[in-house]
């Protein structure tokens, strides 16, 4: 079990820089297992920097920095144990616009490389129009959801109800 | 396995029959503050095999069941059904020769779950073990919930090292 | 202590469910002191019910639904003894288009009727716009912020640097 | 007391000079992931007598002094200067007659805070309740930093308590 929790450290290690680099066009971070004698005990630690920051805590890097940083690691989790379905619930919700279009870049990569099958909750227009297909959820009657399928077009006239 | 379909009715928000197919690449779900979005993403970690109603935001697990509106009352049944489609052969010995998969999960008030695979009576373990072979399941952290980005960052290095776990 | 204690949860309560129908367009919500014997050593719960749903706890409402609320409550505490500034730092990231609106419409209403100033941080265009003026915040030097005046038209430009 | 300039130079981003002048009505800060618009406001509550390091996002209160980039080096000092507009009179005694009001807060790299009204050193509990007594403060309900709306849901019923206090 030791060397298990080991090797995926390593793994996620390496895709969690590789994916830092490319959510922050630059900078760079890395994982850390600290504490305990025994790794199946230990924390993990988390350690970024930012183009041209110092390297830091996590807690003094901004609001959308620290989503980046954590989806980063929610990534490299992912690419090192592949799933057949990924739900992402608006955790776009902190990051600017050109950041938003990174996240999605890199989306768009994972569902274009593999087999799995992504949904993605979203407020973001940017997101919504990258999506290849889109369900709008509405409450016309109030307290039941109610599911459609809307077509791009459509997603103005649902975010007009919206 | 890939997942194809999911199919909900008298869960949370949505009483009646709703039917979300999944197809590959992305696909983007869209609507006003409250109208039901996350309670998608719930049907589908809770027919996966969840245990903790804590996670599905209720007191109990009856709160998963549709509480009712002003206008309507509640209702004492609630049933999630998902489809995979097996042909990459990965499903448990006795249902491998099986092309589709149809899981299911039904609860009714003050009485429990039952789980079914393609019709047949199943242990919920049977359920969480299909989905743990093809690196899913309830615990995924393939499943992103709504505010679970800000939990990963204000957790303590202990309880980050749960996901090392699920990579393994 | 324990009188004004009470009189504070008094107003405060007061201004709470109004606001909640306000920013919610209908429903009803109320606050309770709960618990201990002594108030001073109470705790405050809070009850809401969007327009036609149950009455429920707060963790069964969406995240939008929540941050709507808490907003409702932190508002009715300020109305309850108006500060001379106003700081709300991405408040609005939850918010969907509409509720954006209302939540501009409530904080355009306490900024004409009182001497308070309000800075408000925001990634919402929509929340942009209902500003009477706006502040950039750069780092054309990496690592390095700089604070520039931005007319409207400048937002466009400003974004696209984003 | 209306708040009228916020001055800042080596505070955490800001290293050069920076002056943002606040006026009534609805004044919007907007900018990249990362630019320094949080920094604006932990600069507003540290003038206003913040003691906790913690409150500012870091381990020490040094952590607010500029710390260097990769083409910077680090500053040793960190300055913020809030001015008031006192027509209203309703500053403390000693201060009441002037019609403006500049407090200033100095941190020097291992030497600690220091605190001026008007060019006169102060202590920092007279800075407190000049803010106190003025419904304002570094524990203000309406200073709203990123992520306290989310933290209001998930606190516990006492810890909400507070709010009231501040509003009694
Ligand atoms: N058992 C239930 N019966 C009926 N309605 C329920 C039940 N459980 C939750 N709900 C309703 O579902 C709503 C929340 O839905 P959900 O969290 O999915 O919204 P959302 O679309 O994710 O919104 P947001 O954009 O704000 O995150 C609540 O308002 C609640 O009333
Ligand atoms: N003492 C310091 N010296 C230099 N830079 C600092 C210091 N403390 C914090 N920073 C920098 O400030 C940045 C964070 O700024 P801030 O939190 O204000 O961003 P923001 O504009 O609010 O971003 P977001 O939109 O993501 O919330 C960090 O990247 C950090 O490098
Ligand atoms: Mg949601
Ligand atoms: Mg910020």
């Amino acid at each position: 079990a030791r060397e298990r929790l080991l090797a995926s450290f390593q793994t996620v290690n390496t895709h969690f820089q590789q994916l830092f680099v490319k959510m922050f066009g630059g900078g760079r971070a890395h994982l850390e297992l600290t504490e305990a004698e025994d790794p199946l005990e230990a924390g993990l630690e988390i350690f970024a920097s930012p183009p041209g920051k110092r390297l830091q805590i996590l807690t003094l890097l901004s609001g959308g920095e620290q989503a980046l940083t954590a989806l980063s690691l929610l990534f490299g989790v992912f690419l090192t144990n592949p799933a057949p379905i990924c739900v992402l619930d608006e955790v776009d919700a902190p990051l600017d616009e050109a950041n938003v279009g990174r996240f999605c870049d890199l989306v768009q990569d994972m569902a274009a490389s593999r087999r799995t099958r992504f949904l993605v909750i979203t407020h973001h227009r940017l997101t919504m129009a990258r999506t290849d297909r889109l369900f709008g959820v509405t409450m016309s009657e109030q307290g039941v959801s109610q599911l459609v399928s809307v077509d791009l077009r459509g997603a103005e006239a649902l975010r007009a109800i919206g | 396995l890939d997942f194809v379909k999911l199919r909900l009715v008298g869960f949370k928000s949505f009483v009646e029959n709703t039917e979300l197919v999944i197809e590959p690449g992305m696909t983007g779900v869209v609507g006003p503050n409250g109208c039901g979005k996350s309670n998608l993403v719930e049907a589908l970690r809770w027919v996966m095999g969840e245990t903790s109603a804590k996670r599905m935001r209720g007191d109990g697990m009856d709160d998963v069941i549709f509480g009712g509106t002003s206008r309507r009352p509640a209702r004492n049944l609630a049933e999630v059904t998902l489809s995979l489609d097996n042909s990459s052969r990965t499903a448990p010995a006795g249902f491998n020769d099986n092309n589709d998969l149809e899981i299911t999960r039904r609860i009714e008030r003050g009485a429990g779950s039952e789980y079914r695979i393609n019709g047949k009576t199943v242990r919920a373990r049977d359920v969480q073990l299909l989905f743990a072979d093809n690196a899913s399941g309830a615990n995924s952290p393939a499943l992103v919930s709504q505010g679970q980005v800000g939990a990963l960052i204000r957790a303590k290095p202990q309880d980050r090292r749960q996901l090392l776990e699920e990579a393994a």
